[in-house]
């Protein structure tokens, strides 16, 4: 899976999500990444947000409408993604990642997995990592 | 604020010939949707421009380089939302389209609704331009080798969670 979170100019958000699935997966199973509040959400009273991971889990918590709602709360981006993500490991034991852009171009990125190639460009500087703690 | 760009290339146990190719990817499709709105160019379209671009690196599973269903098959998905009005496009179980964003984007601005899929899907896509490329197109050998070694274990994506991650090899999901 692919993704992205965008903060123009105008102050407008958007995400994108893309995805080939899993390997071996039943012929017509559809995942997370095309379903809004799964697999990306945009509002911008709040952010943006795309996510990757088990599927079917995402789905089930509504991974990015989760990680939006908790954005709202002013929470930290990077913080309100892994507070997210760890809710739904314990409710559905799914893992996954996420990127997010807060309407004011606050960046976050978190994941559960053991990695997630990561980058973001700011202020003419791009930043970049896949390990955890990078 | 001038423009802010952030990108995945997905969560998984990405074994480590992946690891550079999957680095510069990201590094690349950041840049490439910060020139979009470094150019005034729209939050959507600079999401579009940084998936299509991951799209096409086979180092990725979407576009060229996705994973392959029980049948053999490409089936994909992709989304495009927009925050200034909650407007959302989507494509589910998509065939034979080099970038399913761009017909998800698609969906968004040219219908009154959010999700096509199947065979919906790629009659809209090829109503509207998208060419249809033959399935080999976005098939590599990583992924073929990933399927036979995944049909020695498992027939559902469920089982797949449930096996000693000893016996399967370092698979991807969404």
């Amino acid at each position: 899976t692919v993704g992205c979170a965008v903060l123009d100019t105008f102050c407008h958000t958007a995400c994108a999500t893309s995805t080939g699935g899993i390997t071996a997966k039943m012929p017509g199973r559809v995942g997370d990444t095309p379903v809004p509040g799964a697999g990306g959400y945009a509002d911008d009273q709040v952010g943006a947000v795309s996510t990757t991971g088990h599927g079917e889990s995402l789905l089930k918590v509504c991974l990015a409408h989760h990680i939006v709602t908790t954005m709202a709360t002013g929470m930290p981006v990077s913080d309100s993604i892994q507070r997210s993500l760890e809710y739904m490991g314990q409710r559905v034991s799914g893992c996954g990642g996420a990127v997010a852009v807060s309407r004011c171009g606050e960046v976050g990125f978190a994941f559960t997995t053991p990695r997630m190639p990561w980058a973001y460009a700011k202020d003419n500087q791009l930043h970049y990592g896949m390990h955890p703690r990078e | 604020v001038g423009g802010v760009v952030v990108v995945h290339g997905g969560a998984w146990d990405i074994p480590q010939h992946l690891w550079k190719a999957s680095m510069e990817g990201v590094k690349a499709a950041a840049r490439c949707g910060y020139q979009v709105v470094g150019g005034g160019g729209s939050a959507v379209e600079a999401v579009e421009a940084a998936v299509m671009m991951l799209e096409d690196n086979p180092a990725f599973d979407a576009g060229t380089g996705s994973v392959l269903t029980l049948e053999e098959e490409v089936e994909m998905d992709a989304l495009v939302m927009s925050g200034a009005g909650l407007q959302a496009g989507a494509v589910a179980a998509i065939k034979n389209v080099k970038n399913p964003v761009k017909v998800a984007r698609l969906v968004m601005e040219k219908t009154p609704h959010v999700m096509l899929a199947g065979e919906g899907a790629n009659h809209f896509a090829a109503s509207h331009g998208i060419t249809q490329v033959p399935p080999d197109t976005l098939v590599t050998p990583y992924a073929k080798q990933e399927l036979e070694i995944m049909k020695k274990y498992s027939t559902s994506v469920d089982t797949l969670f449930n096996v000693s991650p000893q016996k399967l090899p370092q698979s991807g999901h969404d």
